[in-house]
């Protein structure tokens, strides 16, 4: 890895940054969720946090253009130079400009590059990063088509941005915290539609942080719960508990602070990996994300989904990646939902007591892992062997967190 | 000298512009000694290939050329 000359690199923990203009090739929404995931490669591994600003001057000011565009440093048309960014300082130091020449993806496709990958790329610069020689590295000069779902920061970047920065000093810290929203230049279609009239969900600030239940109390319980890439999100009121695989600790969010337009309290969640789509329930609607980026025609009512119009709320969901069926707790009973037909199995809904064999009681959530489901209530959770249905064990529903 | 045929001369004017947006290169315009910007230029085409892993010869072969042309970040490689 290298850095600049004198290696300059931000004085502060928390940056700021504003995206100023969107290119036409992507939805504004593809976009930020680009920048975000980019933001948040850097933020995983350093103690910095980002935060997105929607007005005035940012640390660092992201934009399009093309040609000549007030620097010094004019594009060249389409291949050549994709983008570039300026090194920490005041002014134009941190912000980072893209072709808005080249064709910008949100996937890898070869006639186009991948805005994720670029971007994480010029943040590094942002932050005070130079070329790394190192083939494969992030920071290597030249474009590498990646396969971006499961990106990793080779070890190289982590050893450059960590000789600037340090590492994390707890959990990873949150990628991008959304002020409250202004006018953005979204325009209302790609919008995300509010779950429901917004309630006041309240920002993280010091002087009101809401009062989250601590992760070892005994009688912890959850609404939700869900993987999503790999990590587990549990989910109560307005909070978020995320478990990564990639650190010990438990990182503390909000639901807002993923998913700016959804408000707190969902019923139920569930994921179903191969889709690399989650869905929330609340109520008699449902909304289905990916990422950051919440599917533009959510919310849906509960009953696209083949549930009769008794139905008004349910109480938990999971699915099983083996059978590709989603299996709906409602009271006493379940249902059977089939992800490749999208419909309601027949013969459903079953007592939940007559197929579980110890579950006698209603869910509260429910999560699949490890080949195993795990059913909460109240402060317990019971794990279930999926294959045969069979109670394996009980224990507290906070034992994810290492209490 | 040699009289450069014009597809090579036009690589050679990519080279150089390339040069001088990731390495520094800095072509001195009214040197009397044209040998001179061709050395300096052969030691960046040097610096270049020492950093991508190329084999190390100052001269601008296709490989160099062609790595040259990959679409890439606009931030020099190297700085003064």
């Amino acid at each position: 890895y290298s850095t600049f000359p004198q290696s300059p690199r931000w004085k502060k923990d928390d940056v700021t940054y504003r995206i100023l203009n969107y290119t036409p090739d992507l939805l504004q929404a593809d976009v930020d969720e680009a920048i975000a995931k980019a933001f948040q490669l850097w933020s995983s591994v350093t103690p910095l946090r980002f935060i997105r600003l929607y007005s005035g001057q940012a640390d660092i000011m992201i934009s399009f253009a093309s040609g000549f565009h007030g620097d010094f440093y004019s594009f060249d048309g389409p291949g050549g130079t994709l983008a570039h960014a300026y090194p920490p300082s005041s002014g134009i130091g941190g912000d980072a400009h893209f072709d808005e020449d080249e064709n910008w993806t949100k996937f890898n496709t070869y006639s186009g590059y991948n805005l994720f990958l670029v971007a994480a790329h010029e943040l590094g610069h942002s932050l005070g990063l130079g070329h790394s020689n190192v083939f494969g590295a992030l920071m290597y000069p030249i474009y590498m088509a990646t396969d971006t779902r499961d990106y990793r920061l080779p070890q190289d970047d982590i050893d450059g941005i960590q000789a600037l920065y340090g590492r994390p000093r707890q959990s990873p810290a949150l990628p991008t915290k959304a002020f409250p929203q202004e006018p953005t230049e979204m325009t209302p279609a790609e919008a995300p539609t509010e779950m429901s009239p917004r309630e006041e969900t309240t920002e993280m600030t010091p002087s009101k942080t809401p009062t989250r239940p601590k992760d070892c109390d005994p009688h912890l319980t959850f609404d939700a719960v869900t993987t999503l890439r790999g990590e587990i999100l549990f989910f109560k009121d307005s909070y978020v508990w995320r478990k990564s695989p990639y650190f010990l600790d438990i990182e503390h969010d909000t639901i807002s602070s993923f998913w700016p337009p959804l408000v707190a309290g969902f019923d139920a969640a569930y994921e179903v990996d191969k889709k690399d789509r989650v869905m929330f329930f609340k109520d008699d609607q449902y909304w289905a994300v990916s990422g950051y980026s919440i599917e533009p025609d959510s919310p849906k009512p509960i009953q696209n989904l083949g549930f009769p119009t008794s139905i008004r709320k349910i109480d938990a969901a999971v699915h099983d990646e083996k059978t590709k069926k989603t299996y709906f707790f409602v009271g006493n009973k379940y249902w059977s939902f089939n992800e490749n037909t999208q419909s309601m199995e027949r013969g459903y809904p079953r007592k939940i007591a007559a197929d579980f064999q110890g579950i006698g009681h209603t869910i509260d959530a429910a999560l699949q892992k490890n080949g195993r489901f795990y059913f909460f209530h109240g402060s317990n959770q019971y794990e279930v062997d999926i294959k045969n249905k069979k109670l394996i064990r009980i224990m507290k529903s906070n034992s994810w967190f290492n209490c | 000298f040699p009289v450069v045929p014009e597809k090579e001369n036009e690589d050679m004017q990519f080279a150089k512009k390339y040069l001088e947006n990731f390495y520094d290169f800095k072509e001195e315009k009214n040197s009397l000694f044209k040998s001179k910007n061709l050395n300096h230029m052969a030691d960046k085409i040097r610096e270049m290939q020492s950093f991508f892993g190329l084999e190390v010869t100052g001269e601008l072969n296709h490989k160099t050329l062609d790595m040259m042309k990959q679409p890439r970040c606009g931030i020099p490689d190297v700085r003064s």
